[in-house]
């Protein structure tokens, strides 16, 4: 889904 | 977010603090790296590319903002500020950085987790980062002795990414989508890079004696 490619760590 | 990640986070940001808390105590950059700095607002700059277009959080965002702006202020301070600048050790500060853009930017070409534009900047970014110090390490041998801060500044900055590694094991354990091997081994690494410092700074702690990296 789109939510797990977004990187979300800095 | 986990405790790991949370830690890290505090970590990088007191390294960017004790940095900039150097540079406007002494009024010197002595002893800094401009090319390590210079690799890290191209990392900032290259991962941060969603800053406007995507929404994580507010501490996200508010994070990648500090980062961003910390980078180039230190860069500024280093090139352009007309007292710092004449402590820059130009002439020990050799390293050819730009080998290191060209590697991690091929390499990000070749292995990246989607043939994106964004994505594959995203893994430059954290490719760079990994080798970024080396510049900085490279220095600190030249130089000698290393004064307190910078030696407290490069230690937060090793620290930071091995927190990260147990945060990446954490999500590993915990979140079944997990898959960040990009990070994963470029992290692990970046963190292998400080091993030798972190000795040196180990034993300057015990013996209570200043920091010294052999030439």
């Amino acid at each position: 889904s789109e939510e797990e490619d977004k990187h979300d760590e800095l | 977010m986990n405790i790991f990640r949370f830690a890290g986070d505090m970590t990088h940001l007191i390294s960017i603090l004790v940095l900039l808390l150097k540079i406007y105590a002494t009024k010197s950059c002595s002893g800094i790296s401009l090319k390590t700095q210079e690799l890290y607002a191209l990392v900032f700059l290259t991962r941060y590319l969603d800053l406007f277009t995507g929404f994580i959080s507010i501490y996200n965002t508010v994070m990648k903002l500090i980062f961003i702006a910390s980078s180039l202020a230190i860069v500024w301070c280093m090139r352009v500020h007309p007292i710092v600048r004449r402590s820059y050790d130009k002439d020990l500060d050799t390293f050819r950085h730009y080998f290191l853009v060209a590697a991690s930017f091929i390499l990000a070409l070749l292995l990246y987790e989607k043939f994106a534009f964004k994505e594959i900047f995203w893994a430059f970014s954290i490719y760079l980062e990994a080798i970024a110090i080396l510049p900085q390490l490279v220095l600190l041998q030249r130089s000698g002795n290393v004064d307190n801060l910078t030696g407290h500044y490069v230690f937060f900055l090793g620290a930071y990414r091995a927190l990260y590694i147990l945060n990446w094991i954490y999500r590993y354990f915990t979140d079944i989508h997990f898959s960040r091997w990009i990070a994963c081994v470029s992290g692990l690494v970046q963190t292998a890079l400080y091993a030798d410092f972190f000795y040196y700074y180990y034993i300057s702690w015990r013996n209570n004696a200043k920091l010294k990296l052999p030439a």
